[in-house]
């Protein structure tokens, strides 16, 4: 299911934003 | 649960910088050379948050998308 695919590219973007954030936040590389 | 919506506040004021209420497209680009995500993947980011696709993000819709991350995936 192509709109399934995109679903989870999406969570994983979202995860690599928030994980980013929290990266800069705390400093870490 | 107070951490939580602390630390959502801070991510969102980490994108509003100008300090307006909400985010907009252009605040997300802003991020491109601060976050290591291309300005697609922001614009990705942007548009899964923006759940009523209005142009503008409200900390509503982006604590909405931050527990999804937190309880749809752990921090590691």
């Amino acid at each position: 299911d192509p709109n399934m695919k995109a679903g989870a590219a999406n969570e994983g973007v979202l995860a690599n934003f928030f994980n980013s954030l929290l990266s800069k936040k705390t400093g870490a590389p | 649960q107070n951490t939580i919506l602390e630390k959502t506040h801070e991510f969102f004021l980490m994108c509003d910088v100008e300090d307006k209420g909400f985010i907009t497209r252009r605040d997300m680009q802003r991020l491109n050379g601060e976050l290591p995500l291309s300005a697609e993947e922001l614009e990705n980011v942007f548009d899964t948050l923006d759940s009523d696709s209005n142009g503008f993000l409200t900390l509503n819709e982006f604590s909405s998308g931050f527990s999804e991350f937190l309880f749809g995936e752990k921090i590691s």
